[in-house]
């Protein structure tokens, strides 16, 4: 089971979005797909119709009273599934503070879940707590959204240092996967220079044969659409509410590139 | 002293963008304006030019160990000041998890400070934690960014609730000053979708008499602009690096409706 992280802590650069269109897309080839919403704005939810609801159990129970990730897992369409997040998810970075081995709870909860999938995608909030660092635990395979701007772009470097210690420290087989850039408008100057400082970054990490050697700077770049930020309100991913849009057409092309598993290098 | 927090769970509206070119503006005009910046991100002290280091103290020595503002304050350029902020201050929601009155640190490290100004702005971190509790607590007023799409809308009744308990516990001086919508492209049926919904929103609680009764929704909508997502990377704000663009007269628009503490209503 291939198990990816879709993590960055500048806000709203396009990770719901990403991994909610990467599950779908997967999908739609006849995978499997399991998507965990780990943030407790729980839009991934929202964005595929799973209105968060105080009376069911969602990931927040999985993680704070052990309830079996089973009973917290909806089936939403042909081969995806939605474990849901909730607003009281947002008390977990406190109240799991003291917990030993903190850091490694969604891991041991997947491990005894005994359904069979074939990609998990779990969708991070803007930070770098305790629910992300059960992401990257949990998961072999960490990408990166990234938006082509400076602000975006200035995080990036303690987003891999943080990458690196959970590597190091709770899970050896963890792997940066790819950088995907969202939202992207056009070719302003702004967003050659920021797509170019990262190239930049990664060709030299190449060179140290670091933890980001075999990263991927993905070639498919996914355009600014107003389709990808209507489709949540109608609780659709993008291939149902508008196939033939370019935010469909992008996150078609990236669903193949992490298919195959590509590197652009 | 007029004291105003810009915050938004939700990641990536602009609230970076709104606290630094709000405050610039509201300099320019004269005033003697301090930014604080409270996001570990560092963003909003990146986009004036004031690179992070270790050396230095930072809003991060103010909370965990009282060091005065005065000595964790940059004078930027005419009229505005700057406390810069630092990655340390992720580990803050942990760090000040147990001490008493948690939420009260910045209030008080404010009111010892014996600098005069016209106005403090506060940028937030996308998140309802301690940081943004304190700056809460800290103001009088709040501003609140909001990107018309529906994943932004989705988190803004939750912002209330929690605007409302520190209002009733913490800080009866508290206000919802406005809603200023940001990244506003063009008019999209999306746009004016979520934009009456929220107009909407505040019609039927002004009936009610609530504590938003006499919130605005500014008038001025700011245009996405290259321009602004460009200044950060010169250390500027908009005024200084593209006084003509869009940018920079939206922000002129909003920090001129902010002065009047004009209301739409
Ligand atoms: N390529 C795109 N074109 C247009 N709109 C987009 C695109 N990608 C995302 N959006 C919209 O931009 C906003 C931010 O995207 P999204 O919520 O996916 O980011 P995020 O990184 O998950 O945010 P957060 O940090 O709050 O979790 C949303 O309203 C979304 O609908
Ligand atoms: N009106 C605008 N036009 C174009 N770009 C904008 C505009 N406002 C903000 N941006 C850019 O969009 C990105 C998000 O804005 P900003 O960082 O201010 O949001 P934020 O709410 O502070 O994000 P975070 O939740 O990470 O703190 C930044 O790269 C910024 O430069
Ligand atoms: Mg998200
Ligand atoms: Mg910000």
């Amino acid at each position: 089971m291939r198990s990816i992280a879709i993590i960055n802590q500048k806000g709203g650069v396009g990770k719901t979005t990403t991994a909610v269109n990467l599950a779908a897309a997967l999908a739609d080839f006849g995978q499997r797909v399991w998507l965990i919403d780990l943030d407790p704005q729980a839009h991934a939810s929202l964005h595929l119709g799973l209105v968060p609801d105080e009376r069911q159990p969602t990931v927040y129970n999985a993680l704070t009273e052990r309830t079996p990730l089973g009973t917290v897992r909806h089936h939403v369409s042909t081969n995806l599934w939605v474990t849901p997040s909730h607003l009281d998810l947002a008390a977990a970075e406190l109240e799991l503070a003291n917990e030993v081995g903190r850091e490694m709870i969604l891991r041991d909860l997947i491990e005894q879940d005994p359904a069979e999938f074939d990609t998990v995608i779990i969708d991070c909030p803007p930070s770098l707590g305790v629910l992300t660092l059960n992401a990257l635990t949990a998961c072999r395979e960490v990408i990166l959204p990234l938006q082509p701007h400076f602000l975006a772009l200035h995080g990036v470097s303690k987003l891999l240092q943080t990458v690196e210690i959970v590597a190091k420290r709770l899970n050896r087989e963890l792997r940066l996967s790819g950088v995907v850039f969202c939202m992207c408008e056009g070719t302003t100057r702004l967003a050659n220079e920021v797509i170019g400082d990262v190239e930049a970054f990664f060709n030299t990490e190449r060179e140290k044969g670091s933890l980001w050697s075999d990263a991927a700077i993905y070639e498919t770049r996914i355009r600014k659409n107003v389709r990808l930020a209507e489709a949540p309100s109608f609780g659709q991913s993008i291939f149902e509410y508008a196939p033939n849009s370019n935010g469909a057409i992008d996150y078609l092309a990236l669903a193949t590139e992490v298919m195959a598993g590509d590197r652009i290098r």
